[in-house]
């Protein structure tokens, strides 16, 4: 999984 | 995005009005700690680095804007503005928050989702965020008179970190492959430090007296 992906939080 | 994320979100945001209202308003940083700010200022820098490179959405990209804007612009005021910095309580604000940041750097360059850059940075404000309230809880334990503003602020921040871990539980059961054990255990530890003052602020509310947190 793209790990960015998982950074859509603040 | 869930409920709870929301609910997050909007306490985080409502703590920083909360603190813009008690600076801008009344022109006071009194219990305010500036280690504090300025560690959320260099978290935010570090977390958001991807802005203008990674688009998630219009409402993630206005609240960057806005967590970045506030905490730059609150350093600013208790820094700077000749009203404000003068409420400053500079003697008793004197957790070493420098010694925070090399640690918390060293940990992000060993444990990371992937070693590059920008990874780095988001882990290192990760676990940065997780231990920026300690200055802010040290001063708040040294200041006899703690204002409504300056509770009610924490309160907010508090409140935002145990909604994000709701959120996490509601995201690890509903959306597949959702496993971060760094953003995970930097939050609970980060909720854990609220513990204490959460105790006392409920009282205080409950039982309608004054905050304030044993020395």
């Amino acid at each position: 999984m793209d790990s960015s992906l998982g950074h859509d939080e603040l | 995005m869930n409920a709870f994320r929301l609910a997050g979100d909007m306490t985080h945001l409502l703590s920083v009005v909360v603190l813009l209202l008690k600076i801008h308003t009344i022109k006071s940083c009194a219990g305010i700690s500036l280690k504090t700010q300025e560690l959320y200022a260099l978290v935010f820098a570090a977390r958001y680095l991807d802005l203008f490179i990674h688009f998630i959405s219009l409402y993630n990209t206005v609240m960057k804007l806005v967590f970045l804007a506030s905490s730059f612009s609150i350093v600013w005021y208790m820094r700077r503005h000749k009203i404000v910095r003068r409420t400053y309580d500079k003697d008793h604000d004197t957790f070493r928050h420098h010694f925070l940041v090399l640690p918390c750097l060293a940990l992000a360059l060993l444990i990371n989702e992937r070693f590059t850059f920008r990874e780095v940075m988001w882990a290192f404000s990760i676990y940065l965020e997780a231990v920026a309230i300690l200055p802010q809880l040290v001063l708040l334990q040294r200041t006899r008179n703690i204002d409504n503003l300056t509770g009610q602020y924490v309160f907010f921040l508090g409140a935002y970190r145990v909604l994000y871990i709701l959120n996490w539980i509601y995201r690890y059961f509903t959306e597949p492959h959702f496993v971060h054990w760094i953003s995970w255990v930097a939050g609970i530890v980060q909720t854990l430090l609220y513990a204490d003052f959460f105790y006392y602020y409920i009282m205080s509310w409950k039982n309608n007296v004054k905050l304030e947190l044993p020395a």
